[in-house]
């Protein structure tokens, strides 16, 4: 999801 | 989003709400670490900046949003809430922890993804989360005898991890660029730190005894 280093963890 | 993360970030909240439970329901917070809930505090809120700037899904800004206020209330009534303030163990809960606080930083500073605020607030968020745990542990085997609640609560607090780590397994295999070392090695220490906790808590559930941490 989203670029590389977007953390779309929580 | 896959069945190992869900699992993990309902256990996460579990954690959450056992807490608030057993805060408001026995108006008491004896056996429970101020000093972790703060540095979850910290964690939260270093990790969940981009809440305003980077909405990923729904699911994903309100559980920001729960584990924040959650977190802040915790201490919140800790260290306000009348009733509560007074059950708390002060003099038994003296992890220095703004070691921890100064370690992770440091850590942060000399490895992250991308040298800017942000990424090096999210590593911090990372390598302080899986230390964050310590002073509730040290209380513990200090108060010797666990609380049903508290010892659900630090039970489930490493399942989620453990839930977390089989996630990154389950994204590594599937997904082609998806190198998270960071999370992966703090994961991996901070479930290890739970690995004595849970031997022990193993042996009271299999003896149905009270669950005894060595002094």
């Amino acid at each position: 999801v989203g670029e590389k280093n977007s953390h779309d963890e929580l | 989003m896959n069945a190992f993360r869900l699992a993990g970030d309902m256990t996460h909240l579990i954690t959450v709400l056992i807490l608030l439970l057993k805060i408001y329901a026995t108006k008491s917070c004896s056996g429970i670490s101020l000093k972790t809930q703060e540095l979850y505090v910290m964690v939260f809120v270093a990790r969940y900046l981009d809440l305003f700037t980077n909405f990923i899904s729904v699911y994903n800004s309100v559980m920001k949003v729960v584990f924040v206020t959650s977190s802040i209330a915790i201490v919140w009534c800790m260290r306000i809430h009348p009733l509560v303030r007074r059950t708390y163990d002060k003099e038994q809960d003296t992890f220095r922890h703004y070691f921890l606080v100064a370690g992770s930083f440091g850590l942060a500073l000399l490895f992250n993804e991308n040298f800017t605020f942000r990424e090096v607030c999210w590593a911090f968020s990372i390598y302080l989360e899986a230390v964050a745990i310590l002073p509730q542990l040290v209380l513990l085997q200090r108060s010797g005898n666990v609380d049903n609640l508290t010892g659900q609560y630090v039970f489930f607090l490493g399942a989620y991890r453990v839930f977390y780590i089989l996630n990154w397994i389950y994204r590594y295999f599937t997904e082609k660029h998806f190198s998270r070392w960071i999370s992966w090695i703090a994961g991996l220490v901070q479930t290890a730190l739970y690995a004595d906790f849970f031997y022990y808590y193993f042996i009271s559930w299999k003896n149905n005894s009270k669950l005894q941490l060595p002094a």
